[in-house]
């Protein structure tokens, strides 16, 4: 192929290059800002599906014949939904220490933006999975019971900052943190506007983390100082495409 | 009376391998696994009698038989893809999300005579 299938030389991109995009469900070839580490579930899910395609073609049958059931082939069976777009989105809200208490009983409170842009409107959402990722465990361990989670929509930017009241904010959930557990998934497929299909392009979330400590404000400042940890956030999103995966044929009976 | 003589061996329908390295095409900044795909083709000619073992189906066998006694009015049949399989690609977007992404009939496994 002429290296000006690509972008190896600077310029329009090649037909060529614009259809096979096209057929990739992308318009230009990304330019990643700096490479990211891919996260373990991703390279697991990759390596899964490369067993799966392997698996299905040694097991080919002549066309037509009765067999085994084909294996969905939109289907993401690690993570039990249908789709055949999975993405880790990154938060690009800023960082918080855990340590330094915001107001007793209040712990943490932490803005959580999302990019959603890069969904196609006609991506159906079958899974929105918010991962809380607490940083290394202090000598006290992991976080033990007492602790609670509560998840808020942000005001629009245009009220963030200036006149953010909490009275802005919708709430979508509130539960225990799971004690011992560094790792937190929060499901919010069907909370507010991230049930409805299309997803918004931007999703802006306010993190609280709380004590309760029984009102004894020291309490809470020895608890929120004892978790002392980083709290780092993404969000996983498995959508459908309906055009690109077309549903398993029946076999004839 | 007489069949055709068949054509030499490489020149009957059946799949031709190409595998594209994504370095050649200097997408590879971007695209974090597979390193490459598969661009197979199909290419080659149905005539007949070989028609009978391309994977053909009963209408290209007569197509081709047709073809054998009138050509000009008869074309042969095609050399098409009849057995497709997914690829995914796990890849950077441009809004710096990972992305895993599944694409239904994109590797070409099977020819036949259609």
């Amino acid at each position: 192929l002429t290296p000006g299938l690509g972008r190896a030389q600077p310029g329009p991109l090649s037909p060529q290059a614009v259809a096979l995009l096209r057929a990739l469900g992308l318009s230009e070839p990304p330019a990643p800002r700096q490479p990211r580490p891919v996260p373990p579930l991703l390279w697991r899910l990759f390596r899964k599906s490369q067993e799966k395609l392997a698996a299905a073609k040694e097991t080919q049958e002549p066309e037509g014949a009765e067999g085994p059931e084909q294996a969905q082939p939109c289907h993401v069976e690690e993570l039990g939904v249908p789709g055949n777009i999975v993405r880790l989105v990154p938060d690009r809200g800023g960082s918080v220490q855990l340590e330094e208490p915001a107001l007793p009983p209040l712990c943490a409170e932490k803005p959580l933006f999302f990019n959603l842009s890069a969904l196609a409107p006609e991506e159906q959402p079958t899974l929105v999975r918010l991962e809380l990722h607490l940083g290394p465990a202090g000598a006290q361990g992991p976080p033990g019971p007492g602790w609670e989670l509560s998840l808020s929509l942000a005001p629009g930017p245009q009220l963030w900052g200036r006149q953010a009241h909490w009275h802005h904010r919708q709430l979508l959930l509130t539960q225990p943190l799971p004690p011992g557990r560094d790792t937190i998934h929060l499901d919010l497929l069907d909370l507010g506007p991230v049930g409805a299909s299309p997803l918004p392009r931007n999703l802006s979330l306010v993190l609280e983390i709380l004590h309760g400590s029984g009102g004894d404000g020291n309490g809470t400042e020895a608890a929120c100082a004892s978790l002392g940890r980083s709290l780092e956030a993404s969000l996983l999103v498995v959508t459908l495409h309906p055009q690109q995966c077309r549903p398993v044929a029946r076999r004839r009976r | 009376a007489v069949a055709p003589a068949a054509p030499a061996p490489d020149r009957v329908c059946r799949p031709h391998q190409l595998y594209v390295s994504f370095r050649d095409v200097g997408w590879h900044d971007w695209i974090i696994a597979p390193r490459g795909f598969m661009a197979n083709y199909c290419r080659g000619s149905c005539p007949f009698p070989l028609a009978t073992q391309l994977n053909s189906v009963n209408h290209a066998i007569l197509q081709s038989l047709m073809h054998s006694v009138a050509p000009a009015q008869t074309p042969l049949p095609c050399c098409i893809p009849i057995r497709l399989s997914p690829i995914s690609v796990l890849f950077y977007d441009n809004g710096d999300n990972v992305v895993l992404r599944h694409y239904e009939d994109m590797v070409v496994d099977e020819c036949g005579c259609r």
